[in-house]
């Protein structure tokens, strides 16, 4: 384990906080017998929320750690392994499910037909993978899925009229998540002798590559003090 | 080796 590695689990922990937080959020508003300003925004317009990544973002946990229980590597491992496996499953059914949470679900504008990232992912796994046995394919499918799974999210972004803090806070942790992970493979590749995982690398790559715009927009929108927008 | 096989990172 090294600090950049600790750093990015951190931040993925966090993000996943966050949007815990903000379902907490429209829970707790709409139990109001009066909606105060902010629940009635809150529940008037859409939360911004994908319910597609966030169903990608399970898949990515079922099949990534389907060694849990056959491989035990740490105490810590495993924790975090059921705090995301347990989060995201949670998530998906709130909004799937809740019947406060999932009026604040917009599904007319989350249109990104996710099974068409699914597929691809799958067969490149079968074809591109580090050891042809079911778990390391599935392994690998979940890195390459997870590389593509932010992609709903941000279409849907470009469509929400105004992303409330909660959700950009959101997307923004979870792409610093993975540029961490980048320094910790830096890291290990010059601290360790023989860690060489290129499938892993460039995947963390390209899902990096893709949050680039929104840190833009992000970042001058923070430094400029206005509120998130994204081109259409 | 297994160990190797493992994948330790989340």
């Amino acid at each position: 384990m090294n600090i950049f590695r600790l750093a990015g689990d951190m931040t993925h922990l966090m993000s996943v906080l966050v949007l815990l937080l903000k379902i907490h959020t429209i829970k707790s508003c709409a139990g109001k017998s009066y909606p105060c300003s902010l629940c009635f925004i809150l529940l008037e317009s859409s939360s911004g929320i994908s319910l597609k990544t966030q169903e990608l973002y399970a898949l990515v946990f079922a099949t990534r750690y389907l060694d849990i229980f056959t491989d035990f590597i740490s105490v810590y491992n495993t924790i975090m392994k059921l705090i995301f496996l347990g989060s995201s499953f949670s998530i998906v059914w709130y909004i799937r499910r809740h019947k406060i949470v999932r009026r604040s679900y917009d599904k007319d504008q989350d249109t990104f037909r996710h099974f068409f990232l699914v597929l691809p992912c799958l067969l490149l796994a079968l074809i591109i993978n580090e050891k042809f046995t079911f778990k390391e394919v599935l392994w690998t499918f979940s890195l390459y899925l997870e590389a593509v799974a932010i992609l709903p999210q941000l279409i849907l972004l470009q469509r929400t009229r105004n992303i409330d803090n909660l959700t950009g806070q959101y997307v923004f942790l979870l792409g610093a998540y993975r540029a961490l992970y980048i320094l910790n493979w830096i890291y290990r590749y010059f601290t360790e002798p023989h860690y060489v995982h290129w499938i892993t690398w460039i995947s963390g790559l390209v899902q990096t590559l893709l949050y680039a715009d929104f840190f833009y927009y992000y970042f001058s929108s923070l430094k400029n003090n206005v509120k998130l927008k994204l081109p259409a | 080796d297994d160990k190797e096989a493992a994948h330790d990172e989340l």
